[in-house]
């Protein structure tokens, strides 16, 4: 019995061997919860500052903001999703903001123009959707944003990859990162959508830039997003050079 | 030669399956790895290139290295050599400043930049997230990063930058 607990008709609060709080349910025998605090591991210096979040076992990010870039990158690491529970999943990052969007989002037609999204409506036939979120996923290769009409302000999201994405509620925008189906959908490829690696989920990586702010001079802010766009999906390459060298001055 | 390997990869890459990724899983592990031969053929056109830039072309010992799992914080040319030399190529039309990350093993390292008088580089080691390091299959022992921003990179063009497993003190004494 644990030293400390209390109790009502209803619930029984105590504090197990490694200090988290449980809670059962005292009318429901299967119910319980555990309450614990986590801490997030922070590193600063005067190249980058990052903060490692962890969400659960399967879902972690990094985030970073540098001194002399305008954007907050976001380097997410979702997998392997569990199936025990037999559901299949599709995980998204959702971004939500204070900006008011009237139902419109934007996104990129393959990496080229902007082209504007309504929700719950297509332009040339009145639309009864029967899947309300599927039917407002459209494909993004390259960026998806939101603005502010009245405030002149502007959210984007630039992705590393093409992804799903939407914006189901206003001001917030929404990209699907990773899925593991355990059915086929019954669209075409007739298999489940359920890659595996090493006899479990696969684990993806990936970067999200998250870029905003007042649009005081429309070229130069879409002129800033081109960039940040072109620099994430050419990224510059790394190589490494290896030579008979002996110290530090034989290399210079 | 070696690039008819890509020129056939991106020709497979042209049906609408592949563009859109809705192809099967089996296909989808056959483009992966099409793309994967490709890329490792492109290696040695890499090195070749670097070495012409360099002046470096005459030197038998000089390789490149590729790293292609960088994205999952993973280089094994990064963290098995004490010093190396890395090449930051833009391939993009007009200069652009970058950060280079890379995955190293030990928790001191120097850069120097190659690219004026030898420079030391404003560097930072960061910790690989412990998720990452335990990422199914990923076969590396690095759980940190060495952090430098590349500054204005021409376009079409490259930086070199020397890292070392050494504190600047210690370089700075030995030189």
């Amino acid at each position: 019995e644990p030293a400390e607990f209390i109790s009502s008709e209803l619930y029984n609060i105590s504090i197990n061997d490694d200090g988290n709080l449980i809670v059962r349910w005292n009318k429901q025998n299967n119910m319980n919860l555990v309450q614990s605090f986590h801490f997030y591991e922070g590193a600063e210096g005067p190249i980058v500052e990052e903060l490692h979040h962890t969400i659960n076992e399967w879902v972690s990010q990094v985030v970073r903001i540098y001194p002399e870039e305008e954007h907050i990158e976001f380097d997410w690491l979702v997998g392997p999703i569990p199936a025990k529970d037999k559901v299949g999943k599709e995980i998204v990052t959702r971004y939500s903001s204070n900006l008011k969007t009237d139902n419109v989002f934007y996104t990129d037609s393959n990496g080229r123009e902007m082209l504007k999204r309504v929700r719950n409506y297509r332009p040339t036939w009145d639309l009864e959707l029967k899947e309300p979120i599927s039917g407002n996923y459209y494909p993004v290769t390259s960026k998806i944003s939101i603005k502010d009409e009245e405030k002149q302000l502007k959210l984007s999201v630039l992705n590393d990859r093409a992804q799903g994405g939407s914006s189901l509620q206003d001001g917030a925008v929404e990209l699907m990162i990773h899925r593991r189906l355990l059915k086929d959908d019954a669209f075409g490829v007739n298999e489940a959508l359920n890659e595996t690696a090493f006899g479990e989920g696969l684990v993806a990586r990936g970067t999200h830039y998250l870029f905003g702010g007042k649009v005081k001079n429309v070229d130069k802010f879409v002129l800033k997003e081109k960039e940040l766009a072109l620099k994430l999906a050419l990224h510059p390459w790394i190589l490494g050079v290896s030579f008979d060298w002996n110290s530090i001055d034989n290399m210079r | 030669e070696h690039l008819d390997h890509f020129r056939e990869a991106m020709g497979v890459m042209q049906h609408h399956d592949a563009v859109t990724g809705t192809e099967k899983q089996l296909v989808a592990n056959d483009y992966a790895r099409l793309l994967y031969k490709s890329m490792s053929h492109a290696g040695e056109m890499i090195s070749e290139a670097v070495g012409k830039w360099s002046g470096l072309a005459n030197e038998p010992s000089v390789k490149v290295f590729t790293c292609l799992e960088l994205n999952i914080s993973s280089c094994a040319f990064s963290e098995q050599n004490d010093m190396f030399i890395v090449v930051v190529y833009n391939p993009l039309s007009r200069p652009v400043s970058t950060y280079v990350r890379l995955p190293v093993k030990e928790n001191s390292y120097s850069v120097l930049s190659l690219n004026d008088d030898g420079l030391f580089q404003d560097m930072q080691m960061v910790p690989i997230p412990e998720r990452v390091q335990k990422i199914p299959g990923r076969l590396s022992n690095a759980v940190n990063e060495v952090v430098f921003r590349v500054e204005n990179i021409p376009a079409l063009g490259l930086k070199f930058y020397a890292v070392a497993k050494q504190s600047r003190e210690e370089i700075i004494e030995q030189s």
